[in-house]
């Protein structure tokens, strides 16, 4: 564990604690895809199956647990007391497009050819585009509201700082994981556009509106 | 340690 990737951890848990409280204090889930939220828990369920073999340390495993569970109580939310503010109209990525390639990719780019190798393999790539259809949404809508966008900057943040984490594991413990780093890139990368929006605006005390 | 043998992150 270093400083980047703790700090990370962190933004993640509290991107996933602002958009809980979105939700409630707005009593809506407008905005938020529900795809992306459902490919999130496909993402945590499939990486995280080594809960039942393999032991890292007291902070993991209830992290994983966190990741799991909320992301489940998010839908879960979506689905019951907030549906009526959920608008499956312009919630229309495709998740096909990400579902099928992630399968191929993960089951060339494994590190074992076994179940839980390949199912490891496929939630890091899943991870890396599972934000797409929110994106896809925030464009198709052109604006968001505040809450909604510091969420996104937390996630984007928790990508962000993997990379120092990488760089420094690598100088300080030779270690090198090439299909998380891969897939780290591109979804950090996936953020930029949304990141210069936010820091233009929101953060000067704009509203979050995409240039028409 | 190879990668997958630790997959110690989040």
């Amino acid at each position: 564990m270093n400083l980047f990737r703790f700090l990370g951890d962190t933004a993640h848990l509290a991107s996933i604690l602002v958009l809980i409280h979105k939700m409630h204090t707005t009593k809506s889930c407008r905005g938020i895809s529900f795809k992306t939220q459902a490919l999130y828990v496909a993402v945590f369920v499939t990486r995280y199956l080594d809960l039942f073999y393999r032991w890292v340390s007291l902070y993991n495993f209830f992290m994983k647990l966190f990741f799991i569970g909320s992301s489940c109580y998010i839908l879960f939310l979506m689905k019951t007391k907030f549906r009526p503010t959920q608008d499956p109209a312009i919630d229309t990525f495709r998740i096909e497009y990400l579902l099928g390639p992630c399968t191929v990719i993960a089951l060339i780019f494994n590190y074992k050819f076994s179940p839980t190798e390949i199912l490891w393999s496929f939630s890091i790539f899943l991870e890396s585009v599972a934000i797409l259809p929110q994106l896809f949404l925030l464009q198709r809508t052109g604006e968001a509201e505040t809450i909604t966008t510091h969420y996104l900057a937390a996630l984007g943040i928790y990508r962000a700082l993997y990379i120092p984490n990488w760089i420094y594991r690598y100088f300080t413990e030779g270690v090198v994981d090439p299909i998380a780093i891969t897939a780290g890139l591109v979804q950090t990368g996936l953020y930029i556009d949304f990141f210069y929006v936010y820091v233009t605006k929101v953060l000067q005390g704009q509203k979050f509106e995409l240039p028409a | 340690p190879a990668a997958e043998e630790t997959h110690d992150e989040l």
